[in-house]
């Protein structure tokens, strides 16, 4: 049941990051987050570099919900 | 190890954002 929890979140966020439903997150969507989370900009392209594991400019469902199991256990899980 | 020291800061980065939106999601309505 948690771990349905912890899924149901991480696509909830994901979704609220990319409104437009590409399928992906890209660092424009991530900018857009600054109007409405207590980031600044700089933080949220932290925040982007982070999640982007290969660093190919588009976040996807899995480096997302990477980013947020890191969080949630406190460790980065590959 | 500066490369440490910016792992650790990027973790704080991380937590604050996926805090901010847990609190944003358990904030409304």
């Amino acid at each position: 049941v948690e771990k349905n929890t912890i899924l149901g979140k991480t696509h909830e966020f994901f979704q609220m990051c990319d409104i437009e439903n590409k399928g992906f997150i890209n660092r424009r969507d991530m900018q857009r987050l600054n109007s409405w989370l207590p980031l600044s900009a700089e933080e949220l392209e932290n925040v982007f570099d982070t999640l982007d594991s290969d660093g190919n400019g588009f976040l996807t469902l899995e480096e997302f919900s990477s980013g947020f199991s890191a969080f949630l256990f406190g460790r980065r899980i590959s | 190890d500066p490369n440490m020291k910016a792992g650790a800061a990027n973790e704080g980065v991380l937590a604050n954002f996926f805090n901010s939106l847990l609190s944003k999601k358990t904030g409304s309505p």
